[in-house]
């Protein structure tokens, strides 16, 4: 090979890791970084994309697990958790020779490295003829964390290279194997809201219909409450998604939906920001030329700020507003906030189980359309609160009881950070 | 940059002898079957495996044919007929599929589980 990968084997470039049966079964920690080598890079592709690639290729997986992955070029190289290399027949002091063009494409050392067959015809993912690096690549990085072969339908895990189109994702099998690993993804949101949008179908009707955000930090997600799992691709940044509001911490969000109203509001500090649905931007200004943001005093009288949540009762057209422990209903169509109010969250929304209840600093109260049902999240868990259909049941639940807390990652599957460079991918 | 050394580049295709030999034969046969886990003798995965791997034969050999055309979809005839070769020979990853046996060695002392386990 013009690879000289005998040199490679003379500086002691080794196989690290475990051949099946060893010791451990998975990293201990929860930032791993790579690099693909440059002594070892493939004869086909350009650099920038084998680079692209690859970091994509762990992207996938850190969108699945509480992994993050960081290519490091800089640390020595036995300082790296994941080598890639490419190499031919006898390659890179690795003692499983590579069989030249056909059948063996590439292997993998769990919690080790990942060698690629430079004889192998490997291509990027947009083009339909050879091997799709990015596949394979996903394929042998399961194998490094720690993932066997499967022959399930659907599964990247397959031993054999399957043809496909070129776009494909981690299925569930694989996304519940390496979970079994790594445990699933934990975390807490800024806010989650259902965002209602009207479409026209095939009749020229007009349907409503709603997609889930969860935001965190400068990131958010849209969650397929029907594949039951984020749209494939996030988190993206909410600069990219949502222009015009702030580009990170939103407070909440709360949308106005009566006969005559149809507003939706993002809340941050002490201000607000209305969004235009239909133009998909924030608001500059009101109708009557006033700029926005707005001072959430000024538009919602009585609303203390910063918030914690707020959320829209459509029943009651009510919005409630969370600060601290208490909780204030504010009427949209008097503009103002009920006389009764603030009241404590604990009297509005009561523990079903005694003592299981948030108390107080909600990060965030939603109303679902997928469950017909409002949810307060506080760190990584989640309160359901009692809705109708409950009531009808158990007879005996408190009105806008919380039921016990439960995991969020439990409900809501999936919604994983990814490590910032991979942000944009 | 690959190396070059017909001006016109006609060695860019390609030399035969950096193609991959199909599985045609049962030897062939036997070698896959042993190299990827299917016949109960693992296979040799280390930085020094000794010697070549041990090869299924006879009655071994048709219980490993079976298992891979099971997995493969195929019918577990044991019989290394034209499909099952077609199957052997289908592009794939040289990571073994089957789980060796749980190693022999002695219990390990009493601690804490790993963490990826005991997670959840």
């Amino acid at each position: 090979s013009p690879r000289a990968p005998l040199s490679l084997s003379r500086r002691g470039w080794q196989p690290r890791g475990y051949p099946d049966g060893g010791a451990a079964q998975a990293f201990s920690k929860r930032t791993l970084s790579w690099r693909l080598l440059g002594e070892a890079l493939s004869s086909q592709l350009s650099v920038a994309d084998q680079r692209r690639i690859v970091a994509l290729a762990f992207r996938m997986w850190s969108e699945v697990t509480p992994l993050d992955f960081r290519e490091d070029l800089a640390a020595p190289g036995a300082a790296v958790d994941i080598k890639l290399g490419f190499g031919r027949g006898r390659h890179l002091g690795c003692p499983r020779a590579f069989d030249g063009s056909g059948q063996e494409f590439a292997h993998a050392w769990r919690l080790g490295d990942i060698h690629f067959d430079d004889d192998e015809h490997f291509t990027p993912p947009t083009s339909d003829t050879g091997i799709s690096l990015l596949k394979v690549a996903v394929h042998e990085i399961g194998h490094v964390l720690g993932l066997p072969h499967t022959y399930r339908t659907g599964s990247i895990m397959q031993p054999n290279y399957i043809p496909q189109e070129p776009a494909f994702e981690l299925d569930w099998s694989d996304r519940k194997a390496i979970q079994k690993l790594y445990g699933s993804c934990e975390g807490s949101f800024d806010t989650a809201f259902d965002w209602i949008r009207k479409e026209r179908n095939q009749y020229g009707e007009v349907m409503v219909r709603f997609s889930t955000y969860f935001f965190r930090n400068s990131w958010y997600w849209l969650y397929e409450n029907r594949n039951n799992r984020t749209r494939y691709g996030d988190p993206i940044q909410i600069l990219t998604g949502w222009p015009g509001i702030p580009t990170h911490n939103i407070d909440a969000f709360v949308h106005i939906w009566t006969w005559k109203r149809d507003e939706r509001y993002f809340f941050q500090g002490n201000q607000y920001w209305r969004y235009d649905s239909d133009k998909d931007q924030a608001l500059t200004e009101d109708e009557q030329g006033k700029s926005y943001p707005k001072l959430i005093s000024e538009g919602f009288p009585g609303i203390p700020s910063p918030l914690d949540t707020a959320f829209y009762d459509r029943r009651q057209k009510l919005i409630y507003f969370f600060k601290e422990s208490l909780v204030f209903a504010f009427d949209v169509n008097r503009n103002r906030v009920l006389n009764s109010y603030p009241k404590r969250i604990t009297e509005v929304f009561p523990a079903v189980i005694p003592q299981n209840h948030p108390f107080r600093n909600i990060d965030s109260a939603y109303y679902s359309y997928a469950y017909n049902s409002i949810f307060f999240f506080k760190g990584n868990a989640y309160w359901k609160v009692v809705n109708d259909k409950d009531k009808q049941q158990n007879s005996w639940l408190p009105a806008n009881g919380l039921f016990p807390k439960k995991f969020i990652s439990e409900k809501w599957f999936d919604v994983c950070d990814v490590h910032i460079s991979t942000l944009n991918m | 940059e690959s190396l070059f050394h017909s001006r016109d580049r006609s060695d860019l295709e390609p030399s035969p002898l950096r193609q991959a030999k199909p599985i045609a034969d049962l030897h062939a046969a036997q070698r896959f079957l042993s190299r990827y886990g299917w016949s109960g003798v693992w296979a040799a995965w280390g930085p020094s495996p000794e010697g070549p791997p041990e090869t299924p034969k006879g009655a071994a050999l048709a219980e490993a044919v079976r298992r891979f055309q099971r997995a493969n979809a195929l019918p577990a005839s044991g019989e290394l007929d034209a499909a099952t070769l077609a199957a052997m020979n289908r592009p794939r990853c040289g990571v073994p599929d089957m789980r060796p046996p749980p190693p022999s060695a002695p219990p390990s002392p009493p601690g804490p589980p790993p963490r990826a386990r005991s997670r959840r």
